[in-house]
């Protein structure tokens, strides 16, 4: 584990005092392999460790701790911070239906998300209504309905329609007449290069204008997700973020990567395929898994 | 050209940077890096002009001669896609039915992902794209069950190739392991020697855990091959590398695009080219 190798590399520091250059140097190369190992980018990983530097370098070594101990605990709390505070909030709008939009990259775990937080806003006593918008993915309208048969939740789709424009209007109007407070909008997955495609998430949030925008990333991303989440952050504009799939062994390095680049809050983390597998975000547990 | 002359430090860490955001892995990278330093030092980087050119040689030269998926034997010929979910398995079995129909092969396809929404309509549309016959059972019944019947249809049939399709599933979930090892056995029990192939379907965008994924799925049912998706995005597939150096298992196809003829052959000199673009 990163305490032992940490503990190796730092076990002639005891009784020192002072935590000095050299010493943290060795510390911070093993910390930068355990990122990486863990999917975080090499530039945040880089600037991290940057970061750790600063706050070890000249550190008083606690009689209660060992060095190795010492660093480790500056890098867990750190990790904490970046991964940013618990909250799961999903603010409601007060003009119903708060519109959330769900966008990130082909089977990241869009549609089963929608359903599952629909699910969630369900037994909370709203309304809500699921919005079939990917007309491009083959069965994807048959999977969100089949999804919202289960939890007992309806959902808006124009099976025939070649645009998702027309079907979010649609969709909006459907959400008035049946006193929808919640209208979750599941859209197709797209590559953050393909122009076109990210120019039609544009327009189909402008005709939207979602209360909330999430971004669904697969825990399992690597080194990409920092390219992924600057596009989408940056061409979308997102309010959240969603983690599917920790219910691996995937480190999810890919959190730091997306929290640096968005700034944005990790909201929920997609625990498994039953659509009763949607939680809070709790940084600290995260944090533990990306150091390994 | 390069005659036991060092390599600046810069360049070595630039190589190094690269082959880290392809998510080659930070060991490997600097095992790479490491090797790329001493052969420089004894004078060994030949003529290849530079550094990054005899560094794609060597890269090329790991991945091997690039393999085909290429049916043989007796019919029918038994594909198995296996993978985490959400990796391609589908769209990558309609585009291979689609490219085996355009060789002159009658393709049957299995759907054997009995449990996730609609999966079974997601690959009957696919059959119908690629003109392959689907055997289907109702959502919720046994994946064993439609992989017998699908098979034992072939073999009735005469159709020259079988592709299952199975759920998603993760590496870490033994009860679905163990169902996936019980589809292999029923695939052997419905025709010996079967399946011929098992493909696993492996997302480019992943990052180290798809080490992970192809050692627990070759210890489970034995992986043949891997089909590479999604490299039409900005992810390189590094993890290849570990995969092929720790398991020899090869990369025989990848997938750029949604598309039914976004299925190309695996070229290890092009696939190391794109490293460095
Ligand atoms: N184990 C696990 N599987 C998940 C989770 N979330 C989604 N999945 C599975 O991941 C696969 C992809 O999920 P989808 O909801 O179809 O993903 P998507 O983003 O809508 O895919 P596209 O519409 O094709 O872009 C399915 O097999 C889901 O059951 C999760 O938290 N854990
Ligand atoms: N851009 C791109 N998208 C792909 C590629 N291969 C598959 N996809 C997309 O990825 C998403 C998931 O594909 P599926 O075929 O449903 O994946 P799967 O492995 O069968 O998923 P599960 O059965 O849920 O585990 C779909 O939106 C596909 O269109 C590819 O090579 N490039
Ligand atoms: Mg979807
Ligand atoms: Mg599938």
């Amino acid at each position: 584990s990163i305490s032992e190798k940490l503990e190796a590399s730092l076990k002639k520091l005891k009784g020192k005092g002072l935590i000095g250059d050299e010493d943290i140097d060795a510390a911070l190369k093993e910390v930068r392999l355990a990122l990486l190992e863990a999917d975080v980018n090499f530039k945040v990983v880089k600037n991290f460790s940057q970061r750790i530097r600063e706050k070890a370098l000249g550190r008083q070594v606690l009689d209660s701790l060992t060095p190795g101990q010492q660093v480790v605990k500056i890098v867990h709390e750190e990790l904490c911070s970046l991964l940013g505070s618990s909250n799961a909030r999903i603010a409601l709008s007060p003009n119903p239906p708060t519109v959330i939009m769900m966008v990130g990259l082909h089977g990241s775990g869009k549609t089963t998300t929608s359903a599952k937080l629909a699910r969630l806003f369900k037994k909370e006593g709203r309304r809500p209504l699921l919005v079939a918008c990917d007309l491009q993915r083959p069965a994807a309208i048959d999977q969100l309905i089949t999804l919202g048969t289960q939890i007992g939740i309806p959902v808006y789709s124009a099976k025939e329609s070649k645009d998702p424009i027309t079907v979010v209007s649609e969709a909006m109007k459907k959400a008035k007449t049946g006193a929808h407070d919640v209208m979750i909008v599941d859209t197709a997955g797209r590559l953050h290069v393909d122009d076109s495609l990210m120019a039609e998430l544009k327009s189909i949030k402008t005709v939207l204008d979602p209360k909330e925008t999430l971004f669904i990333a697969d825990a399992m991303t690597g080194q990409d997700a920092v390219n992924i989440a600057r596009q989408f952050s940056e061409q979308i504009g997102i309010d959240g973020i969603v983690l599917t799939k920790m219910d691996g062994d995937a480190r999810g390095g890919a959190a730091l990567s997306i929290r640096e680049i968005t700034q944005k809050p990790i909201k929920f983390i997609g625990i498994g395929e039953k659509i009763d597998m949607l939680e809070p975000f709790h940084p600290d547990r995260i944090a533990s898994r990306i150091l390994g | 050209i390069f005659q036991g002359k060092p390599i600046d430090s810069e360049t070595l860490e630039e190589l190094e940077e690269t082959l880290i955001l392809a998510d080659i892995g930070a060991i490997s990278a600097s095992e790479v890096v490491d090797h790329l330093r001493e052969k420089a030092r004894k004078g060994e980087l030949g003529e290849s002009g530079s550094v990054r050119e005899f560094l794609k040689k060597e890269l090329s030269s790991l991945l091997g001669a690039g393999q085909r998926l290429v049916p043989y034997g007796e019919k029918p010929f038994v594909i198995l896609a296996v993978g985490v979910n959400g990796a391609g398995k589908t769209t990558t079995i309609g585009k291979l039915a689609s490219r085996f129909r355009d060789q002159g092969y009658s393709v049957l396809l299995a759907a054997g992902d009995t449990f996730r929404a609609a999966a079974i309509e997601q690959l009957e549309i696919w059959g119908e794209r690629s003109k392959a016959q689907v055997v289907k059972h109702q959502s919720g019944s046994d994946p064993s069950a439609v992989v017998f019947d699908a098979i034992e249809a072939a073999r009735a049939r005469g159709t020259d190739i079988v592709i299952i399709d199975t759920a998603g599933r993760l590496h870490t979930k033994s009860p679905l392991m163990e169902e996936l090892k019980k589809i292999r056995r029923v695939c052997d029990k419905a025709l010996p020697g079967a399946p011929h192939e098992v493909l696993l379907v492996v997302d480019a965008t992943n990052g180290q855990n798809a080490l992970k994924q192809a050692e627990i799925f070759n210890e489970t049912v034995g992986v043949t091959a891997i089909a590479l998706t999604k490299l039409d995005g900005t992810a390189k597939g590094g993890i290849v590398f570990a995969i092929k150096k720790e398991l020899n298992i090869p990369v025989k196809l990848i997938g750029v695009g949604e598309g039914v003829d976004d299925l190309q052959d695996f070229e290890p000199q092009d696939f190391v080219k794109a490293l460095f673009d």
